[in-house]
């Protein structure tokens, strides 16, 4: 089973759009999916089209302790099964700030979950707080998903400090495995010196011992495509939505991207 | 003076591009500008070229009472001063929870602030928490920038109740004056729909009294332009990396509207 967090504190750079489209590919080729929707905004869960207001189970009250995963959680797809988001889940960062053990609780309720599963997928909100650190706590791989802008560069090395401290003091297997160019537009020279900037600071971190020294930049790019920004209106993943489009080739590929990546199982 | 909040949790919708670009056309106008980063990931900051690692007096000190407003500003452009943030601004929402009157420590230092000026712009994190609810307890008007997309309309809503709540709680003043919508693509159907729901919602709410009965949907939209995206790797603003582009026409007309706002100075 991978457990895989989407993060990046970064506001807007493609975290829920990937972790839905990616998500859909692997249930349409039989692989058994858990998302977790972990953003109070919940947009995850509304992307799916489920509306959060009427949502009684949440990744809230898992949190809290007052359910099971198994009970929480919904079907929406073949294959797929949510742990959806509710508007109070901000006020769960307030709350788990004095409670032992806050930052394992979603890691506890994984663990207790006894079906088979092949993928838990985390979405993250734009931010490093508690509920972050839930699904750093929880994940064993991370993968961030990047804008080729350049204030979406200012916090890498943030995020990449955060991810060394929950390595040693959370989640000694977490490792960062991918790194995911979205919203990308070659046309621009812009985008080509941020990867060649990105890819030359990845590489110079091989030899060092730390939890992203095996990071792959995924050769796909996410390019911008407003389908992808069309599709969550209706509910659908891009490939419910138009399966014959930039978006929906470029999620394909980047799910065969991620099987092909030998993992530590 | 006007004091404004640039605000909405959605992520990457252009609320550093917009404070700093229409700060930067109002103070060559001659208007005088203070900045305010709010934003624990220092975007404002960094956009300016002043790398938030070397920054001794920030808004995390004068949340917390250190430092007064005018002791930590910084000239960073003719009549423009900036209150940076640092990466410690994260750990502020945390100590501030215990704290009384958490909500209005900024609106405190501003009013200790004696100096002439006629703009207060603060640029907000994406979220809802205790930074941003600083900002709008000591804001007197909320710009909301919006990229006309389906995820980034969820949030209204729940953005519209926060804002009801601080009026009623801790800022009577504070008004929602205008909406801007950013990264804009005309050729898609996707934002002219976008654009008409948004206008269809606010023309309903005039009669009614609540905060926003006023607000301005800016004509002028803020078109998807690289040269946005480029001009803060170089720590310029767009007039001074390249005054002749889409950015820049559409930022001068976004200031040509703001002045023309009547308030209710
Ligand atoms: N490749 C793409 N091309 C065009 N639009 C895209 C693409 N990927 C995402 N979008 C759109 O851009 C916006 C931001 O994407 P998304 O919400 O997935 O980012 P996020 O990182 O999850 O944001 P947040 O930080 O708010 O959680 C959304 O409106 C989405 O529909
Ligand atoms: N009109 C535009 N055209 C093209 N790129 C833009 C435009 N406005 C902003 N950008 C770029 O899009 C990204 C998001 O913009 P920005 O950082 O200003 O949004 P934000 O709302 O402040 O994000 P956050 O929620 O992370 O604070 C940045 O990389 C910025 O350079
Ligand atoms: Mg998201
Ligand atoms: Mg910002």
């Amino acid at each position: 089973m991978r457990i895989i967090a989407f993060v990046n504190q970064k506001g807007g750079v493609g975290k829920t759009t990937t972790t839905v489209n990616l998500a859909a590919k692997l249930a349409e080729r039989g692989g058994k999916v858990i998302l977790i929707d972990l953003d109070p905004q919940a947009h995850l869960t509304t992307f799916l089209g489920i509306p959060p207001g009427n949502i009684k189970r949440s990744s809230y009250s898992v949190l809290l302790r007052e359910e099971s995963l198994e009970a929480a959680l919904i079907p929406v797809r073949d294959n797929i099964k949510l742990l959806a988001s509710e508007l109070n889940l901000a006020a769960a960062e307030q709350e788990l700030v004095s409670v032992m053990g806050r930052e394992t609780r979603l890691r506890d309720a994984i663990r207790q979950y006894s079906h088979k599963c092949d993928y838990v997928f985390i979405d993250c909100p734009p931010s490093l707080g508690l509920l972050t650190l839930n699904a750093l706590g929880a994940a064993r791989e991370v993968i961030i998903p990047l804008q080729a802008h350049f204030l979406s560069l200012q916090g890498l090395s943030q995020l990449l400090e955060t991810l060394l401290l929950v390595q040693s003091r959370i989640n000694p297997e977490l490792k960062v495995s991918g790194l995911v160019f979205c919203m990308f537009d070659s046309r621009t020279t812009l985008s080509g010196e941020i990867v060649r900037d990105i890819e030359e600071f990845f590489n110079r971190q091989r030899e060092q011992d730390n939890c992203w020294r095996d990071i792959r930049i995924f050769q796909t790019r996410i390019r911008r495509n407003v389908k992808l920004a069309e599709s969550p209106s209706y509910g659908r993943t891009i490939f419910e939505y138009e399966r014959n489009c930039h978006g929906a080739w470029d999620y394909n590929a980047l799910a065969d991207e991620l099987e092909a990546m030998v993992t530590g199982e």
